[in-house]
């Protein structure tokens, strides 16, 4: 190469500014993707309505920092089945795997409508990855007469995901008062088009080993 | 450490602001619009080897001298980052959860002689 364009730092011929900026795009791309351990882009095929994805970001504090090497994580219900049962329903989940094991924090978000009649009393059992007949295990209870949303805390052992990552929850409503009847209940609490979608708020330690620890290059 | 400019030839941080929007990444990255990718460049001469930037404090200026006087045997010595911070990131994972993570290490802030 002629040294009077050699770049100073690589002995390479300096870039055209065109060039370089090409290369950088290229350069943030990898960087990005090597950063978030993924292989490839996400290809957004179900968009989130723009008023779930609101309340996720306010859920998600954009202006804190995680911690070091943790993830929060919000994950809506990608199926609402209502047709189970009068009394019940079941909520299915699509985590990432690799989740399993470092998940400890969860908590499942419900929203009560203000038409809501009386006092809602709420089970929450984990299925197996069948419709739940037979082996199901208890997770939460919840009680409550005000409308609005509410967190329910569940234990982080009760989420861990099969190898596809896929986690389905059966809520089981029962009525408390009297007069009132739990019938409708899940079509009334479980709103599939998205305003209100239930979803679940997680926090993860990420994997890998020492992932805060500043790499020495 | 300074920024480069067109005719530094030593060891200097070159800046670029990358906005995903020019990626095509606007889809999946919520957040932030963008982030500084910068990078290291430029020449490390032996009297600046081990300096942690151009703008060193006078004792590293004046050792810088002595060493450029007495040249020792020429070992390479490369212009890396010497500080750097991470990147907190917003974005929709391959099955659409909303993931909130630190990358690590992700802006360099700093470039030195190594």
């Amino acid at each position: 190469q002629s040294t009077r364009s050699a770049c100073p730092s690589c002995g390479g011929p300096t870039l055209a500014p065109q060039g370089e900026r090409a290369l950088v795009l290229e350069l943030a791309k990898q960087q990005i993707l090597e950063g978030l351990h993924l292989t490839s882009r996400p290809r957004i095929t179900r968009p989130l309505p723009q008023a779930a994805l609101t309340r996720a970001l306010r859920r998600l504090q954009p202006k804190s920092m995680v911690p070091g090497n943790r993830e929060k994580v919000i994950s809506f219900a990608t199926i609402i089945d209502k047709s189970t049962s009068t009394y019940r329903s079941m909520l299915t989940f699509q985590l990432s795997p690799l989740w399993s094991h470092h998940l400890y924090h969860a908590r499942l978000w419900l929203h009560v409508p203000p038409s809501f009649p009386g006092t809602l009393y709420l089970r929450i059992f984990r299925c197996g990855t069948t419709r739940c007949r037979g082996s199901r295990t208890f997770l939460a209870e919840h009680q409550t007469t005000s409308s609005g949303w509410h967190a329910l805390t569940l234990p982080s052992s009760g989420l861990r995901s099969e190898e596809s990552g896929v986690v389905k929850l059966q809520l089981e409503f029962r009525p408390l008062d009297l007069n009132s009847t739990a019938a409708g209940l899940p079509r009334l609490l479980l709103d599939t088009a998205g305003q209100q979608r239930p979803f679940l708020e997680l926090k993860i330690r990420a994997n890998e080993p020492g992932a805060g620890r500043a790499r020495r290059r | 450490t300074p920024t480069c400019e067109p005719e530094t030839p030593l060891c200097c941080r070159r800046d670029h602001y990358v906005d995903f929007q020019e990626l095509g990444w606007r889809d999946w990255i919520l957040q932030p619009e963008g982030y500084q990718l910068n990078y290291c460049s430029g020449q490390c001469p032996p009297h600046l080897a081990g300096s942690p930037g151009i703008a060193a404090s006078f004792h590293s200026a004046v050792f810088s001298l002595l060493k450029a006087n007495n040249p020792w045997p020429a070992g390479s010595s490369c212009c890396v980052p010497t500080a750097r911070r991470p990147l907190s990131l917003l974005y929709l994972d391959h099955n659409g959860n909303v993931v909130k993570t630190d990358v690590p290490d992700m802006v360099v802030e700093a470039c030195g002689c190594s």
